[in-house]
């Protein structure tokens, strides 16, 4: 497992992911990159990748929407200017 | 369990 800090530093985080729970891919994988996003930026994160946690918390046994959505949040919350990422390699 | 697991939905995609 690889830990990446993304910085909030473009107005989009820049990610697509696929799966959750219930589904074939029941972690959520990052399928695809938005060139300018904050994740592109940070330069660390990559397509095929399996995202274990965002700022600790853990995505195991989520439903796809909850996953995004918790994800959507740490973009979104001003509390910090980073996300943390624990991702599986691809 | 391998056929329960082909039986599995796939997902779909979210931009974010």
């Amino acid at each position: 497992a690889v830990l990446v800090r993304v910085l909030k530093n473009s107005n989009t985080l820049g990610i697509a992911i696929e799966g959750g729970g219930s589904t074939r891919q029941p972690l959520p994988r990052i399928v695809s990159i938005q060139k300018g996003g904050s994740a592109h930026n940070c330069g660390q994160l990559r397509t095929g990748q399996v995202i274990l946690e965002v700022d600790g918390i853990p995505l195991q046994g989520r439903e796809h929407k909850d996953a995004a959505r918790i994800i959507a949040e740490a973009f979104k919350t001003k509390e910090k200017g980073h996300i943390d990422f624990l991702g599986k390699d691809y | 369990v391998r056929e329960k697991r082909l039986t599995l939905p796939p997902s779909e995609i979210t931009m974010l």
